[in-house]
């Protein structure tokens, strides 16, 4: 059977943020890949920490990518624009 | 939890399963799916019929890699199923490189996977408590199932609460419905758009959020006020007094308020035993006369707030607050001292209001958040609905 590769890598990383609505699509293009800069990578990075409850530390360490690698519902977790939260 | 933004019109949702799994009777599939149905019907009006054939509201697919919609599932583990909000269809599709099993803790569970990806067909987003249903990571299997309150209080603010009698097929305990009670209305009063300082601001344990002002409370919608409010406090929270300094439900379903020396304790509009109680024996190591109090999404801690001083209270560690507390309110940068009320809302983020202003903290940041237009914000217009009051405070904050 075909095995989805665990997170283990940078552009992994990136390319999962995409998948999930914390980078901007063109992420998942490896053609534009690490095209991010600092701010947005690490915005993107603590979004993702602060939602699966973990540390918010920004960096993309063991913990992150480990939970980057469980099995999950393919669904976007930021669903459109930020300002999909209430109007407040 | 989140929601995407759209829902059903209609609460009898038909489905058909035109694609089944290889490894699986479809008799059982057909069980499975219907329990995972029913997890949603269980708390409200929703209901869910099978068709095998023609038109349905949702459509469900045992497929692999690409798949036509654009979002190729991935091999076995990773991306588990996907599915479609109200408005992009409903449909869920399940990636069949996985090994679905049925009340075992190998492979992965078809029950739970199905039963989140249809809180997505149903306009549920992902929900950032670990614990509910509505959590993106799959937890593994789970032999006694329990829908989280964070998913009951998402979908019942999609579709109500239960009303009627559909038992849903599956084996749920009866939930234990509280007696609905509707005190008598207070004709609305335009006085909140003139002074909305409020004394404070609490979600109950059912996702309802609540400002309480003087002897009244006005219970809030997703950017006003319900219809029929302000109401008397004592009329829905019989013993409660007026002039409430800071409220909170912490996630035992409790909610607290305090005043003065004393707290009470009620659940839903139930005192929940003799109170007032004194602060100092309830809470030890938190001052009299708050300002405001709030459980942070942050760390689920309790956070009580008075002058320029903050506690942290941690019920479950001796004692509940560190020998380093109170500390200087000004660690939340940009949230000023005196405050009237602290929140935790609904939408995951936290609100401080003082006076007739408030502010959104962006918790990662851990700073009052930067948006146009800026905070503080007029707590009139964003939290009350009020109509002729600005939107925003005209001054940058420093």
């Amino acid at each position: 059977a075909v095995q989805s590769a665990p997170v283990s890598t940078t552009s992994q990383a990136e390319i999962y943020l995409s998948q999930f609505g914390y980078l901007p699509a063109s992420a998942r293009n490896p053609a534009s890949s690490g095209l991010q800069d600092k701010h947005t990578w690490v915005s993107a990075i603590e979004e993702f920490q602060n939602f699966a409850g973990l540390n918010v530390t920004g960096e993309l360490d063991e913990e992150t990518m480990k939970l980057m690698s469980l099995p999950r519902c393919g669904v976007r977790d930021r669903v459109g624009s930020s300002d999909t939260r209430s109007k407040r | 939890y989140a929601l995407q933004g759209s829902r059903w019109r209609v609460k009898n949702l038909t489905y058909k399963i035109s694609k089944y799994p290889k490894r699986l009777k479809r008799v059982d599939v057909d069980a499975e799916i219907a329990r995972a149905f029913a997890v949603w019907s269980e708390d409200t009006d929703l209901t869910f019929t099978r068709k095998t054939s023609g038109p349905v509201h949702i459509e469900i697919k045992f497929v692999e890699s690409e798949h036509g919609d654009g979002d190729a599932f991935d091999g076995q583990g990773g991306t588990l199923a996907h599915a479609f909000f109200p408005v992009f269809g409903g449909d869920a599709h399940f990636d069949d490189a996985e090994l679905w099993t049925i009340g075992s803790p190998r492979g992965t569970n078809l029950f739970q996977v199905a039963a989140h990806e249809f809180g997505h067909s149903l306009g549920l987003s992902h929900s950032d408590q670990s614990s509910a249903l509505m959590a993106p990571f799959y937890r593994g299997f789970e032999p006694v199932f329990k829908l989280d309150e964070d998913d009951k209080a998402a979908i019942q603010s999609l579709y109500g609460r239960k009303t009627n009698q559909y038992t849903p097929t599956n084996v749920y305990p009866p939930s234990t419905q509280r007696p609905s009670y509707t005190p008598p209305k207070v004709p609305l009063d335009g006085s909140v758009c003139k002074d909305s300082k409020v004394d404070t601001i609490f979600n109950s344990e059912n996702g309802d959020t609540f400002a309480f002002k003087g002897d009244k409370y006005y219970k809030l919608t997703t950017d006003s006020v319900e219809e029929g409010y302000p109401k008397l406090i004592s009329k829905n929270w019989p013993g409660l007094p007026a002039n409430i300094d800071a409220a909170f439900t912490y996630k035992n379903g409790k909610t607290y308020f305090f005043k003065g020396t004393q707290y009470w304790r009620y659940h839903g509009s139930q005192m929940d035993g003799a109170y007032p109680k004194e602060i100092s024996e309830g809470f030890t190591g938190i001052p009299d006369h708050l300002d405001a109090a709030m459980v942070w999404g942050g760390n689920g801690k309790i956070y009580f707030f008075k002058g320029s001083k903050f506690w942290r209270f941690d019920p479950a560690k001796k004692p509940p607050v560190k020998a380093s507390y109170p500390k200087p309110i000004s660690n939340w940068e940009g949230v000023p001292n005196n405050l009237d009320a602290a929140l935790r809302y609904t939408n995951g983020y936290t609100y401080f209001f003082k006076g007739d202003k408030y502010y959104r903290f962006h918790d990662a940041r851990f700073a009052v958040d930067t948006a146009t237009p800026p905070f503080p914000r007029p707590t009139a217009h964003w939290w009350f609905g009020c109509k002729n009051t600005p939107s925003s405070t005209g001054f940058r904050r420093r």
